[in-house]
């Protein structure tokens, strides 16, 4: 359960003051499915990356399982975000040098896990995403809804408890972004996966349970 | 008047043979707005490319009105790219060092034009993509709509006859796809610019004249 209560984020450098983030109240239940909603530029990723604990906010609290995460050291919080959070990310930040296989099994190097299993898993990941004949390709030898495809079966692999979904249907088909909704539903409801999505598909936002409205870094609705 | 004949794109590294493009015929007319739709991982990217002179094909012909582009030097062809032709690449391509107006500027270096004028024009272009708050922010500063738009500034700034797009609206809301296609319909109705655009949104092709439809690297209707 994770819980954001009155969080703020303002990023200043000298000669700017941009408010990101303002009065946020977000409570995501374990196992939920919630949609984030809003217009380019409204504090959409920034929500996600205080919630997947890669953003540090600059006021207010977030609370995860009911703990302070500004309670947990430096290394427990990063091991809460290998083992519980994987994260599509709206720009994929795919590793350039390593093959698709090889990026989609980095969350599992943190695991005791033998070679084999790893890359079975991984190959496992890659079908699911239909992206079986790109296992060896580099990542600058695949398409733009390839590329996504290869971040969201590397953020699905670990099988993690919460999945954090930075717009994963951007570049995508309907047909695919579909595909992809199924994958991310199953999850939901075969595995108990807690899934926040940022979309700008309100068709596929009304595919899950609620939707959390953003705008100028507010919470509307 | 661009004309591809015949065109074909295959990559071949020592491990993978991957045919991109297959028996492509298609024509633009000089005043033309069409649109390029299919499946991720379809060829339409690759198409965008050869289009707009950067990548060559590996079997076929391009004609630039009524000129073999074969029968072109290196020179020529790069000046020809750099004055005419306007491309928003799928990943924006920012230059990350220097800052959004200067981003935007870009395309105005090549010309003679004093630093005061190319200001005035790259301004006009930020805020035509309703980004005048974001003109001295570093692309890591932005959200991956406002990359975009910044991208598609860089584009329309230099005036160009043709303008490639390759998902220009694929991080945005709908309301802000919705401008950013009103931008090019403008361009295309007023300048008679050329344009061609990659999209996956059935909405926004329908507000263009044709649609080129790919499947697996080759031509379908
Ligand atoms: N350098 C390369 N080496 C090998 N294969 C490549 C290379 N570049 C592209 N491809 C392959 O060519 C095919 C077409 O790629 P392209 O980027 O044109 O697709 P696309 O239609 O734009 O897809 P998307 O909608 O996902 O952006 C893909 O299957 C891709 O894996
Ligand atoms: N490092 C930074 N310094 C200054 N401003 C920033 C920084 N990072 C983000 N911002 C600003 O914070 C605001 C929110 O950004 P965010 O990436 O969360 O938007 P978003 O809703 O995800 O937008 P999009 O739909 O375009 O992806 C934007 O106006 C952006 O310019
Ligand atoms: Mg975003
Ligand atoms: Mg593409």
């Amino acid at each position: 359960m994770i819980h954001l209560s009155n969080v703020e984020k303002v990023y200043r450098t000298d000669r700017i003051e941009t408010v990101a983030l303002s009065n946020i109240n977000v409570r995501v239940e374990q196992g939920e499915f919630i949609s984030i909603m809003g217009p380019s530029g409204s504090g959409k990723s920034t929500l996600l990356n205080v919630i997947g604990l890669l953003d540090v906010p600059t006021g207010g609290e977030v609370t995860l399982n009911g703990r302070l995460i500004t309670s947990y050291g430096d290394r427990s919080l990063a091991r809460v975000r290998n083992e519980e959070i994987g994260f599509i990310f709206q720009t994929f930040h795919l590793i350039n040098d390593l093959s698709v296989v090889d990026n989609v099994e980095i969350p599992l190097l943190y695991r005791k896990m033998s070679g084999a299993e790893r890359r079975k898993r991984a190959l496992k990941a890659l079908e699911q995403v239909g992206l079986s004949a790109r296992v060896h390709h580099f990542p600058s030898q695949l398409s733009g809804g390839q590329q996504q495809r290869v971040a969201i079966a590397r953020a699905i692999v670990g099988g993690p408890r919460i999945l954090l979904a930075d717009e994963p249907t951007g570049n995508l088909d309907s047909q695919m972004g579909d595909e992809v909704m199924s994958i991310l539903k199953a999850l939901n409801s075969l595995e108990q996966t807690t899934v926040v999505m940022v979309t700008h598909d309100q068709r596929q936002a009304e595919k899950t349970a609620r939707i959390v409205r953003l705008f100028d870094g507010r919470q509307v609705n």
